[in-house]
Parts: C-alpha cells; structure tokens; sequence
C-alpha cells in the first residue's frame, strides 16, 4: 500500500458517495447513465471473483481488498435498483442510448486473445480490466446528449477519473519500489481508461475556474 | 510474484 492507491481508493469511495447523495438529494437520477452502473457492475461481479476463494483475515491487506470489494458491489447494485426502480421515472433513457453490447463482446474477443495465463480466472479477470477500461463510454455520451452537467455529477466524473490516474501514480511507484514488473495489462487498460477522461478533464477544470456548471460542447 | 500478490488491486 502507498499513498497514491490509498488515495485513489478514497477518491473512488468519494465518487460512489457523491453519486448517490445527487440522487438523493435530488429524488432523481437525471443525467446519470444506467448503462454504465450496469457496466461497473458487471466489472465488479467479474473481477471479484477471488471473494469466494480469498480468507478476508489473510492479511491487513486483503482484509481492506475485501471490505472495499464488498463496498463498490454493494454499492453498485443499490445504484442500480435507484435508478430502475425508486427514481424510475426520472430516468434519462431516450439518451442513455450507448450500445453496451458492443463493449462487452469486445472486452469479451479482447480477454480471449489477451490475457496473463489460459485459466478460466485469468481470463474473466482480464474480461473485467478491459470492461472498465471503456465503462464510462455511456455516461461519457449521455452527458454530451444533454450538454449542461449538474455540479455534483461532474464532481462524481472527476472523481471516477482521477481516481484510476491516481493508480497509475501507484503502478509507477511500486515498479520502482517493489520491482512489480509483469502487470501490462492492467496498466495498458488503465492508462486507456485514464486518457478517455482526458477530454472531460479538460472542460470540468475550465468549469471550475470559470465558476460555472459544467457545459459540454 | 504468485497469484496473490499479482491480485492485491481493486
């Protein structure tokens, strides 16, 4: 554990936080794209797998892995039944239009022919890396359907961003601190997931400055 | 490293 993934953590913690009190707050889930909880969800049941298999008490470290795991699985499918059910109707769906299927079959295609070992495992956990590379592609499109952002779900965005620029700060680190090496996968999915961020960044600093809302072009 | 230190990320 080092200070950037433990505070990429927090930031990711943050992002779930923020995105629920906008709900909330709001008693609406306008703006916020179904499509891409339902994509986190699928990475989440996917990647942690490993929860039946891993003694949470193992470690101080896998003891925290597997309170934060149960944490973004949890917390992801109480965002989706929000949005499916108590705030139905306030649910922005003629704009919420990305084709998903497409990235799960390309993730899918992608984990076959990429992956660190030819085990069931290995693969559904390479399936997982690729899915959050492009997982916010819809919330990405659905925010640029509408064009104004609420304060709170551009913060939510940010969050979700930095937070995986936040991990390759920790990649970094630990290939020189502890000579991790063979990590290319993640760290090729990582960087692609931070760079789709790139143009939203872009127009939520100007925003910030500005002291406006969000507005994208 | 083995598999559980490859796995220690979220």
């Amino acid at each position: 554990m080092n200070i950037f993934r433990l505070a990429a953590d927090v930031l990711h913690v943050v992002s779930i936080f923020l995105l629920l009190l906008k709900i909330k707050t709001s008693h609406s889930c306008a703006g916020i794209s179904l499509k891409t909880q339902f994509l986190y969800m699928i990475v989440f049941s996917t990647r942690y797998l490993d929860l039946f298999f891993t003694k949470p008490w193992h470690s101080a470290l896998t003891f925290y892995n597997t309170i934060m795991k149960i944490l973004f699985l949890s917390s992801s499918a109480y965002t989706i039944y929000l949005i499916r059910n108590r705030y139905k109707h306030t649910y922005d769906k003629v704009h919420d239009t990305f084709r998903i299927h497409y990235l799960i079959a390309g993730s899918a295609v992608l984990a076959l022919v990429f992956h660190i070992r030819l085990t069931p495992f290995e693969i559904i956990w390479a399936f997982s890396v690729f899915l959050e590379a492009v997982a916010i592609m819809p919330q990405l499109l659905l925010l640029q359907e509408t064009g104004q952002v609420e304060n709170i779900t551009s913060h939510y965005i940010f969050c979700l961003g930095s937070y995986r620029a936040l991990y390759i700060c920790n990649w970094i680190w630990r290939y020189f601190m502890e000579h991790r090496r063979n990590q290319w996968l993640a760290w090729a999915c990582g960087t692609v997931q931070t760079l789709l961020y790139a143009d939203f960044f872009y127009y939520y600093i100007l925003s910030q400055r500005q002291g406006k809302k969000l507005r994208l072009p | 490293g083995d598999d559980s230190e490859e796995k220690d990320e979220l």
